[in-house]
């Protein structure tokens, strides 16, 4: 369970906010618009009306205690970037900020934001591409016949080689990556020689009827 | 060769243009707001000052000469719901439209809006998610080390069956799909015995070293 603050609750800063909290997280939201905050106070840990370029209020928060923090103020650059500089100072130990233009990412990344998101941009180019040719991760999302699945590794697969299990000649399944349990880098594109690890998760793409065989869906 | 009509040059509907232009496809682009009009025109093929809510204007596009439209117009809920009345009166082949709420989202469906997305709610919740565990996709498109490509086969591929390849045992690389050339839906997680057809496309996930090696990345 962790702890994250969400800075401004307009359609991205909720969305995120929401969601962690439904996945578990405490999650504190600011914003200087009263009516969203009480909006979305049912719906987070805390929801508090306070000025994100105000330091007494930031300071007030114990920003260096939360695990991330999401700067989710759109239009007003100045204030998001004001916001960022202030949480830096504050010791923050992991910031994404939402960025209006890409100069305003720039400047977040430069004054030292870890990771800056650009939602509409994205999602824009997104919507363009899958207008152009869908992508095969809309194809496998968009098609009932496969999926991308996540398993615990069974028993008998652990301590077998990728190339041992030959999961695409017996049922067609290809092995995108291993998930290592041990807290290791996700083992993308595992090799033939690689070995199945307990505990390890088995990301792999299938047809639904093989994948129902061993009851990976 | 496409032809696609935008309505709104806010951030989502102009990243939507200028993506689908470099694709090579014919881009219109209406806005009430000039400035944006005058920024975006050199980017796609038709950048026009124009009321979306206004029939004699929507009219005079030719609405229904274009492949898809996308309707981003975003806090101006009744604008937009207008707009797509519009444009379904005027007998539009496909809309996309940005929904500002779950409940503006539900009244674009009910109208016959085709497709409506929510990007920043989405944005959000990807976000959330990747704090909360990185997804396979995030882990592969954050990471330096890896990618997913797609090219065409080389001929020396061509004929050749994926079990011959031997890819995953050569280069650690992992065949995820083959798009097929001749128009056949794509081959998601092809069996061994499949055969690359010539001019299939090869959907493949690996190490940017080995890619490196075959010059795929
Ligand atoms: N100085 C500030 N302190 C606290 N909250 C702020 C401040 N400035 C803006 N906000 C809040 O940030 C939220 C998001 O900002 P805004 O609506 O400008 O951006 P947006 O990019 O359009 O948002 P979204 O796309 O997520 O809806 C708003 O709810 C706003 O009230
Ligand atoms: N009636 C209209 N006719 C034409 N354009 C319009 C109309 N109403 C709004 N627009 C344009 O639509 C664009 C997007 O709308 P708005 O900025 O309200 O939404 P937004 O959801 O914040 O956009 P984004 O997130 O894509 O930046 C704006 O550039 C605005 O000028």
């Amino acid at each position: 369970k962790k702890s994250y603050l969400v800075i401004g609750a307009g359609r991205f800063g909720s969305s995120v906010a929401r969601t962690l909290y439904e996945l578990g997280h405490d999650v504190m939201v600011i914003d200087n618009n009263e009516t969203l905050i009480q909006q979305i106070s049912n719906e987070v840990t805390d929801a508090i009306t306070a000025n994100a370029v105000s330091e007494t209020s930031l300071k007030s928060l114990g920003v260096r205690d939360f695990d991330a923090i999401v700067l989710a103020i759109g239009f007003d650059i100045q204030a998001s970037i004001m916001a960022a500089i202030l949480l830096l100072e504050l010791e923050a130990k992991h910031i994404i900020a939402k960025a209006q233009t890409e100069l305003h990412g720039k400047v977040l990344h430069k004054i030292g934001v870890h990771r800056v998101v650009y939602p509409e941009r994205d999602m824009g180019q997104k919507i363009a591409h899958s207008l152009n040719a869908p992508t095969i991760i809309d194809l496998i999302e968009l098609s009932e016949e496969y999926s991308v699945v996540e398993v615990t590794a069974p028993e008998n697969m652990v301590g077998k080689t990728i190339k041992d299990l030959d999961l695409r000649a017996r049922y067609g399944i290809s092995v995108i990556a291993l998930r290592r349990n041990n807290g290791n880098k996700t083992n993308i594109s595992p090799a033939a020689e690689d070995k199945v690890l307990p505990g390890d998760i088995i990301v792999a793409v299938g047809e639904n009827k093989f994948l129902k065989k061993l009851e990976w869906v």
